[in-house]
């Protein structure tokens, strides 16, 4: 893992009370590496690692730490900031007169479905009164899907017939919100390529008609270099306010999250850690910094 | 973009980045790069074409030759199981492959063997009902090794000549889900004497490095015969599909190329390499 192997390139090197240029070069290399292992875009880990290196050149061992665990510990603060990010952005933004409408958007098969679900469950926990909104026309058994989770759960769905189009079901589901004096809105929408044009401009489409107050990218844990093209291609269409990364009850490392943050600016807000309908957690950037680094 | 084609650094430098960018991972573009640096001394190899034409030919000798459907020789059925993680594309992929063995003279039927999500059932006997094959399922939540077995017998009592099973998706480093999909093989191969005749691995063309973990403890637990990549109709490359290939020895069958029925194709290692640099 990271921390061996930094601690093996120290030990090659001389101890010095200062970490000296080519100790950090050295070491930074290692760092890159870990990044690039863990799915985190090609340019986001230049870049951080060049961030990485003017706090850690000159920087003086610290007494009780290796120079090895100086940089880590430089690498790691670096990454949780980069995470973390500005107080309160992690959280969902649902104020307002109700009722306020989250839009959940990304590829094909990331989990939107199931956390919209798992959304709805966990705002009502909050007090909320959540309508779940099956605006996926495209998928078979899509909005049977929605329904099923639905009732598990006792949340009510909104949905249309066969043939219904999807930016006219989210438009007519605040309506129906409104009778039903439901708090939150939540819009299941189709998986979609961010290259796919007739599609990507259905969401700006239900975007513009509706004005979300969230607009959710659900990304999955596992996704690879082309993370960051795909949350900004969203991100220009419909403004992303938040990420939710899902399955990472998996193994995968989670670099998407970094790449996502650094090009977008886009928080992450919570993760999916599990099929079932309560596997929903709040984000915390400590935890994801440690997996980034393995 | 060089001026000339001479081999300098920055040819090597570009190399790289084109190969971390499609998900090929720093190992293997480690292994590949050495690897062309000694073919470079070892051939002297002068341009940057024939390097790049080098490395289209390590990539491909990496993929090893393209191989197809593997088919029953002994019992009259074949059984394709379907595996892979959560959304990678399975119950789309069975309903594109019973389209085309249907249309290619095969009697096909389908099992729904993902008795846990929601709506699993229903999407997979959507499908079978747009392409006209039978499904054969049970309640949600039953269990899947007898929805499978049920399946077995129907296919066998019907005639069908390909069955393929449908599971729900798992994680890999989920113990009891990959002790059910143990369960469900063994049902398989205690009912047909060589069966499951494919054991295919559905992977998300969009999915990192995690894919060579996915692969492996798949090919570990139960043994993989196949991989079928699903969503290369995205930016994303598959990349990762060197190392599965070269790793565990299991070449890709098909790759996925869109929503509709007709978007398989069957893998061509050579179209794979060209579209990595397109
Ligand atoms: N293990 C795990 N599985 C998840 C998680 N979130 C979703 N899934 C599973 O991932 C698969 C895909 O989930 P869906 O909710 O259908 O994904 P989707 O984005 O709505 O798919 P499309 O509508 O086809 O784009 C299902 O098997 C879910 O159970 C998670 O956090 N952990
Ligand atoms: N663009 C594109 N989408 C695909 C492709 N294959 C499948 N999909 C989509 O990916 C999503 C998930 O497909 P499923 O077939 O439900 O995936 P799955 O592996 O069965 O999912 P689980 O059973 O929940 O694990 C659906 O929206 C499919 O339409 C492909 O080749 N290209
Ligand atoms: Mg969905
Ligand atoms: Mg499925």
């Amino acid at each position: 893992n990271l921390s061996k192997r930094l601690e093996g390139i120290f030990n090659n090197l001389g101890g010095q009370g200062r970490l000296t240029e080519e100790d950090v070069n050295a070491a930074l290399r290692e760092v890159r590496l870990a990044l690039i292992e863990a799915d985190v875009n090609l340019k986001v880990a230049r870049q951080f690692v060049d961030r990485v290196k003017e706090k850690a050149i000159g920087a003086d061992v610290m007494g009780s730490l290796s120079p090895a665990q100086q940089v880590l510990s430089i690498v790691n603060e670096e990454l949780v900031e980069v995470l973390g990010g500005v107080e309160g952005d992690n959280k969902l933004n649902l104020g307002g007169t109700p009722p306020q409408i989250i839009m959940l958007v990304g590829l094909q098969g990331s989990g939107k479905t199931t956390t919209a679900a798992k959304l709805a469950n966990y705002l009502r926990k909050q007090g909320q009164r959540p309508l779940l909104v099956a605006a996926d026309m495209y998928r078979p058994a899509a909005v049977n899907q929605l329904k099923s989770l639905g009732r598990q759960l006792t949340i009510p769905v909104y949905s249309e017939a066969a043939g219904a189009d999807p930016v006219e079901i989210c438009v007519n589901s605040l309506d129906y919100a409104r009778e039903q004096a439901n708090t939150v809105v939540i819009l299941d929408t189709a998986g979609r390529l961010n290259i796919d044009e007739r599609m990507m401009n259905e969401v700006i489409n239900i975007r513009d008609r509706l004005h979300p107050r969230e607009v959710l990218l659900v990304a999955d844990a596992m996704t690879g270099q082309e993370a960051v093209h795909v949350a900004s291609d969203f991100n220009q269409a419909v403004s992303l306010t938040g990420m939710i990364l899902t399955k990472m009850d998996g193994d995968a490392r989670g670099g998407a999250a970094l790449s996502i943050r650094t090009v977008t600016g886009v928080p992450v807000k919570f993760m999916g850690v599990g099929e079932k309908t309560d596997a929903l957690e709040p984000f915390y950037p400590d935890r994801l910094a440690s997996r980034i680094l393995g | 973009v060089q001026e000339t084609d001479t081999i300098t650094d920055s040819l090597w430098d570009e190399l790289e980045e084109s190969l971390l960018g499609a998900d090929v991972g720093p190992s293997t573009t480690l292994w590949l790069i050495e690897r062309l640096r000694q073919r470079v001394s070892d051939e002297n190899l002068q341009t940057g074409s024939q390097v790049q034409y080098a490395l289209r030919e390590e990539l491909s000798t990496l993929l090893g030759k393209s191989s197809s459907l593997r088919f029953s020789k002994q019992s009259p059925l074949t059984v394709i199981l379907v595996i892979g993680v959560n959304g990678s594309g399975k119950t789309t992929t069975i309903a594109k492959m019973a389209y085309r063995l249907s249309q290619e003279g095969h009697q096909v039927m389908l099992a729904a063997g993902d008795t846990f999500r929601a709506a699993a059932i229903d999407q997979l006997q959507e499908w079978g009902n747009r392409i006209q094959v039978p499904v054969i399922s049970q309640k949600p939540n039953s269990d899947p090794g007898a929805v499978v077995f049920d399946a077995l017998q129907a296919a066998q009592s019907r005639g069908s000549d390909v069955l393929i099973v449908d599971t729900a998706g798992r994680l890999h480093t989920k113990f009891n889900l990959m002790e059910e999909l143990k369960k469900i093989n063994k049902i398989i191969q205690k009912f047909v004497p060589d069966g499951p005749h494919e054991l295919l691995m559905v992977i998300d063309a969009t999915t990192g490095q995690n894919a060579l973990l996915q692969a492996r403890k798949f090919a570990e637990d139960i043994g993989l015969t196949g991989v079928v990549i699903t969503k290369l109709d995205s930016t994303a490359k598959g990349g990762f599909a060197f190392a599965v290939a070269d790793d565990l020895g299991v070449p890709i069958k098909f790759i996925g190329t869109g929503e509709k029925v007709e978007n398989l194709m069957p893998f061509e290692p050579q179209n794979f390499v060209a579209a990595l640099f397109a």
